[in-house]
């Protein structure tokens, strides 16, 4: 079914909140050139599912219910990986 | 518990600590004690001492920040991020910032600022976060009243790996966040609640919805910032779509999921006596409209129809129940009665007044 302009609205507010998280806490790399990214790699769904594991979650790697509740959540600002 | 990477540590024991500005969402007073309250935290379980100075430099330099504070990690408005600290060292080393675009509170509105401050004081000791939802030091925000804080005892042990235990005689302990597949796991109370059991232990709640296979692991104050942690029995009115909560001598009703205006009342408006100071367990038969509650070795019967106890009782536990005995927590399921005591469980068939199976406590987890 075509994706109502809603839900694409909000799939592209929940992928900004998750790129953003995962910069913030997990030290994603602010990478600007998303399309030059080498076949293969995702580094966004690496550091998911870092994320994922730390809050023992399922790990999957996409930005599931349950993962983006925890990522709404109000916390410290220090990362939870390195620092 | 998680050490920082390369082990930051204070090089003394004595530090020192100063309050740069304050927030005027709370009395300055307030904002001295939540303070001092989140440094004991720390001090009581280690050699750590804290030194209140005023206009000099200190170790640790607490203040309130808004946005870009020039620190390279600005804040991000309210909610979201709402405050970070520095590894132990010189200079901005073990500073705490606050974001003054939060709403601080000395109780459950908003943001506690003794429970932020308390995390945060972790990190300027050198600790990094841990992934114990029920540490101090996990990431998220949770409540606790102040007044029922016990530092956790991941927190203990990752501060202590740090600095050593404290000079008291006796080293203090702290909770233990249960894990549901804890063959060693025992309960203070069980509910069912509109389909689901919750069973509560200490600050804990594991609620098991019948849909799902995992149980899911909160703090009370998630659902339920008035309840007190401790809750000691639990039972539910379904006809009414209520829960009663138990602890020493007061209870609580649950209206669906929020807590009842006007609670908590006495358990002696139930029609306990005075000699009663707590209940057990508690669970309610809707076939027959009765309420069963249960405290040391005997029970009560209550009518809640009539809303009243019914004559005659209490009455020893074995005369109705044979030897379940004491009873932790106890609910009904299907015409059931699963009694709980330590890590055992007793299935109950009331018709025939015998126990039909005898299983662990947390067979309902599909461990």
């Amino acid at each position: 079914l075509p994706v109502a302009p809603e839900e694409a609205e909000d799939e592209g507010k929940n992928l900004q909140l998750v790129e953003s998280y995962l910069q913030n806490f997990y030290n994603l790399q602010k990478d600007h050139q998303h399309h030059l990214r080498n076949k293969g790699k995702n580094p966004l769904a690496a550091k998911l599912k870092e994320m994922q594991a730390f809050f023992g979650l399922e790990v999957t790697g996409k930005p599931d219910l349950e993962t983006l509740e925890i990522m709404k959540k109000p916390r410290c600002a220090i990362p939870d990986i390195g620092q | 518990y998680v050490f920082t990477p390369g082990n930051p540590k204070w090089k003394r024991n004595n530090l020192t600590y100063r309050i740069l500005n304050y927030t005027p969402k709370m009395r300055q007073a307030d904002v001295d004690e939540a303070i001092r309250k989140a440094l004991s935290v720390w001090s009581n379980v280690t050699p750590l001492t804290f030194r209140k100075v005023e206009d000099k430099e200190a170790d640790i330099m607490i203040s309130f920040a808004y946005r870009d504070h020039q620190d390279n990690s600005p804040f991000d408005g309210p909610n979201g991020q709402l405050a970070h600290a520095f590894q132990p060292g010189e200079g901005i080393g073990g500073d705490v910032h606050l974001d003054e675009e939060e709403t601080w509170t000395k109780d459950g509105r908003g943001y506690n600022l003794f429970i932020v401050i308390a995390h945060e004081l972790g990190h300027s000791l050198g600790l990094s976060h841990s992934n114990d939802p029920g540490a101090l030091m996990y990431p998220t925000y949770s409540y606790t009243d102040p007044n029922e804080f016990l530092l956790p005892q991941d927190d203990i042990d990752g501060i202590q790996a740090i600095y050593g235990q404290s000079n008291a005689a006796v080293q203090p302990t702290g909770p233990v966040t249960p894990q549901a597949c804890d063959p060693n796991l025992t309960f203070d109370a069980i509910t069912t609640l509109r389909g689901e059991k919750i069973f509560f232990k200490g600050r804990y709640m594991l609620r098991k919805h019948p849909a799902r296979t995992e149980a899911e692991l909160n703090f009370i104050s998630l659902l339920w910032p008035k309840l007190p942690s401790g809750i000691q029995a639990a039972y539910e009115n379904v006809e009414r779509d209520e829960v009663l909560l138990f602890k020493e001598d007061k209870y609580w009703v649950l209206r669906g999921y929020d807590i009842a205006p006007g609670y908590p009342k006495p358990i002696y408006h139930l029609g306990f006596p005075k000699t009663v100071k707590r209940v057990n367990a508690a669970y309610s038969d809707e076939t027959t409209g009765k309420t069963y509650f249960f405290i040391a070795d005997r029970y009560w019967r209550y009518d809640e129809n009539k809303k009243s106890m019914d004559h005659g009782y209490p009455k020893k536990i074995v005369s109705k129940f044979g030897k379940t005995g004491r009873v932790d927590a106890a609910f009904q399921k299907d015409g059931y009665v699963y009694f709980f005591r330590g890590t055992t469980q007793f299935q109950f068939d009331p018709r025939t007044k015998r126990i039909v199976r005898k299983m662990k406590s947390i067979s309902w987890f599909n461990c």
